[in-house]
């Protein structure tokens, strides 16, 4: 069965 | 409705800090470095051409296409820090 590769979520940086 | 493509954004450096928390980068689920939140007083706010959102697509002409969240943000840090220029061109997308 093809495995669903869900993505993680982002970092979020303060600059 | 216009479509209008990708707008170059000089943000000059005249505050102390950028004042923008960017969210993405690659292999994330927002694939581009988005601007996620404006602090006020920061040099993007006093620019006012920048709004959360955005996606920066480059920066001083440097592609930020396919670099992870951290080489990103790391671009846009060095370019806010350096002394050669008192600005940041930013190459931005409104993506909604």
């Amino acid at each position: 069965r093809e495995k669903r590769l869900t993505l993680p979520p982002s970092e979020i940086t303060l600059l | 409705s216009g479509q209008s493509g990708p707008t170059l954004v000089r943000v000059s450096k005249s505050a102390n800090t950028l004042g923008i928390a960017v969210e993405g980068g690659a292999n994330t689920r927002q694939p581009l470095p988005r601007i996620a939140s404006i602090q006020k007083g920061g040099s993007a706010h006093l620019c006012g051409q920048l709004r959360v959102g955005q996606v920066i697509l480059e920066v001083n002409g440097m592609s930020l296409k396919g670099m992870e969240h951290r080489d990103a943000a790391r671009v846009i840090a060095e370019a806010f820090k350096t002394k050669e220029k008192d600005y940041i061109d930013f190459l931005i997308a409104d993506f909604n």
